[in-house]
């Protein structure tokens, strides 16, 4: 949107009470992805003269823009938390209209307008380049804020036709940010750097984005495009490029057992003090071959720097490029240091590294890797359970994907029995699961992965009155391990439409015919208090009770009677006894200017009544005198 | 919730922002923004 409507780089958020608690989730999760992709940040409000309110209305709306009015409510109703509905939500806010709205869409779209809706017309304006600039990105059908075909339809005919048809599928997504999402929020707002991204390196250029070769070791890591022995390509572009396509390689067959290749990043400056590394490794050396992740840590004086070892990854797998996380918890300058490692028996080849991503977040907790995963797709037997894991509180569980339908892919979280089931709290109180297919771009700043998140409500029943998410042993029903071992599983949360098969098969959901679901077990249950209020004193729980403060106005009790305390902002506040009324610089402006005006014109009518009578009385003055001189002249004739 | 395998958030449904307020027959503008005076005007 043209004009000053945007907000400050960090903006004020509130989120309310009444928003579901899966919703206050969801939305701190996108705060997220603004912080990895953007310069854009958010932070408690804290008394600042605009901010955001989230709450929870009918439907899901923001408005367009920062409209200075103080609070600005945003609805994330039921059924909108969904990550990428925050954030087209969010965009709105931050001063995006819609991608189709834009001045020069009939370039790109048709609209059907038969096929709309009758009286929802207007919901396929366009903004003449006065109201509404593109900043100079072409038209984008993957955008997050582009309508899906289906938009306001009277039938089942498409309202929506794209020029070029390959993108009829594409418009509408509701997965992530798009490339060119992110080029016209950083442009609006000249982001330069963003909160939590650090590092992305996939080795296609020689300076291997700035790595080095340590001297502390027995040989070097290589930068190659393939190995005889494998990989055959790298990972990035799978080979499918000529001419680029590079990894780094520690050829662990021409070492002997025990020695190590180091390769060090280039020194790293962290913000937030914890950081989650990501790459693909592949094995063909020995299987005892290992890969040490340590970290090079640099104290102010020291320049040296202190290595420390954070994880050895021993058992690689051999022959495919698997995905590994790390967490590191940095708070000064460092370097992450990879070291190869030469195991014990034979080896014809070694270790490669490729696609490599740091960034401040958090790491999910687990990986389920899926392989050969094609073929699955809208067949029978595409009903896959992953193996069991454990949340961080020691909840067992387990993800049902369900790829048999014929057109979406379903995804359920489970409760299962665990180990740990005697000492946790039932019915599971507030653990948020959420599922990631993760879209396997080199990049993690340009992955548009798609996911969703389910929240364990302790207090939520099905029909036959067990608590939907009790103990697993006592409302589950009996499944087995693929090795036989038998155990519960509760009843699965989750939806049958998490993504079409379609878009699946599209970006990088599926590398190698590999995919990964990443998860994420978090216990939000300190979102559910509202702020802790101040234990109120006798007085000012009598004398308040039945005094209320409108616009959230404050009760307190001065003097032995009981007062509003208004609310404020920069250029606005409420008043009156209850805070009733609202006033803002703008208004005072317009009363002071009005009073002046008023009483200009009163001035000016007085001076002009006054002046009329003085001419009248002069006038009636002269008149007599003359009167009186003829009489006196006819005398002297 | 009715006994069954699964629970569905979505209840089958592949809903999109202004499907949702749509079935709530929230009329905003262009689906899901709300305007203020000035703008409402304009538009």
């Amino acid at each position: 949107i043209v004009g000053e409507y945007r907000w400050p780089h960090t903006i004020p958020y509130v989120l309310e009470d009444s928003l579901e608690m899966n919703a206050k989730g969801v939305i701190l999760n996108a705060f997220e992805r603004y912080r990895l992709k953007s310069c854009i940040d958010f932070k408690p409000w804290a008394g600042e003269a605009n901010y955001i309110s989230v709450f929870k209305g009918s439907g899901c709306w923001s408005s367009v823009g920062n409209r200075h009015v103080g609070k600005q409510q945003l609805s994330i109703g039921q059924n909108c938390d969904r990550i990428a509905t925050v954030q087209h939500e969010f965009l709105h806010a931050l001063g995006f209209w819609h991608e189709q709205s834009r001045s020069d869409r009939d370039d790109y779209v048709s609209i059907m307008w038969d096929r709309v809706m009758s009286g929802r017309e207007h919901n396929f304006n366009t903004y003449n380049d006065q109201e509404s600039d593109s900043l100079n990105v072409p038209y984008d059908y993957t955008s997050v804020m582009h309508y899906s075909k289906t938009a306001f339809q009277n039938g089942t005919e498409p309202t929506i036709v794209t020029r070029i048809s390959d993108f009829m599928d594409v418009i509408g997504q509701r997965m992530d940010f798009s490339d060119s999402d992110l080029l016209k929020l950083n442009r609006l707002y000249n982001c330069t750097t963003s909160l939590s991204f650090m590092d992305s390196c996939s080795f296609e250029l020689e300076n291997v984005c700035g790595m080095i070769q340590s001297s502390d070791d027995n040989a070097d890591w290589q930068w190659v495009s393939q190995v005889p022995r494998g990989p055959e390509s790298d990972h990035s572009s799978m080979g499918q490029c000529k001419g680029s396509g590079f990894f780094m390689h520690f050829n662990s067959s021409s070492v002997s057992v025990g020695a190590t290749a180091l390769l060090e990043s280039r020194t790293l400056y962290p913000k937030r003090g914890f950081q989650c590394l990501q790459f693909y490794l592949y094995n063909t050396g020995s299987e005892n071959d290992q890969l040490n992740i340590y970290t090079r840590e640099y104290p102010a004086d020291n320049v040296v720097g202190t290595l420390t070892l954070v994880e050895e990854i021993k058992e690689i797998p051999i022959g495919s490029w698997q995905l590994y996380h790390v967490t590191l918890k940095m708070t000064k300058k460092f370097r992450v240091v990879f070291g190869g490692v030469r195991g014990a028996g034979a080896s014809l080849g070694g270790l490669s590294i490729d696609d490599i991503n740091l960034s401040e977040t958090q790491c999910p907790h687990h990986i389920w890797h899926i392989t050969n995963f094609t073929q699955l797709i809208g067949s029978p037997s595409g009903t896959l359970y992953s193996p069991p894991f454990y949340s961080p509180k020691g909840y067992a569980f387990q993800i049902h994907l369900n790829l048999s339908h014929s057109t979406n892919a379903g995804i359920y979280f489970h409760l299962i029995s665990g180990a740990n089931d005697d000492q946790l709290q039932w019915p599971c109180p507030w653990q948020q699961a959420t599922m990631t297919l993760l879209d396997q771009n080199p990049d993690i700043r340009q992955r548009m992965s798609n996911q969703r998140s389910v929240t364990t409500d302790p207090l939520m029943t099905t029909d036959n009155g067990s608590y939907l998410w009790d103990r697993p042993s006592k409302v589950g029903e009996v499944a087995f391990f693929p090795n036989g071992t038998q155990f519960r599983r509760g009843q699965g949360s989750g939806t049958s439409v998490f993504i079409t098969h379609k878009r699946l098969k599209s970006r990088d959901f599926i590398k190698g015919d590999d995919v990964y679901i990443l998860l994420t077990v978090e216990d939000i249950s300190h979102l559910n208090s509202t702020p802790v209020q101040p234990t109120p004193t006798s007085t000012v729980k009598d004398l308040c009770t039945n005094f209320t403060c409108e616009n959230d106005g404050i009760c307190i009790v001065q003097n032995g009677k009981a007062e509003c305390r208004c609310q404020s902002g920069e250029d606005w506040w409420y008043m009156g006894e209850r805070c009733e009324k609202r006033g803002s610089t703008r208004d005072t402006i317009v009363i002071a200017a009005s009073s002046t005006v008023a009483m200009f014109a009163l001035m000016l009518i007085v001076t002009l009544i006054s002046v009329y009578c003085t001419r009248k009385k002069y006038r009636r003055r002269i008149s007599s005198n003359t009167a009186a001189m003829t009489l006196e002249n006819q005398h002297a004739f | 919730l009715p006994t069954q395998e699964n629970f569905d958030v979505d209840g089958g449904l592949d809903q999109d922002i202004f499907d949702i307020n749509e079935d709530l027959g929230l009329d905003l503008f262009e689906g899901d923004i709300r305007l203020d005076g000035a703008q409402d005007r304009n538009s």
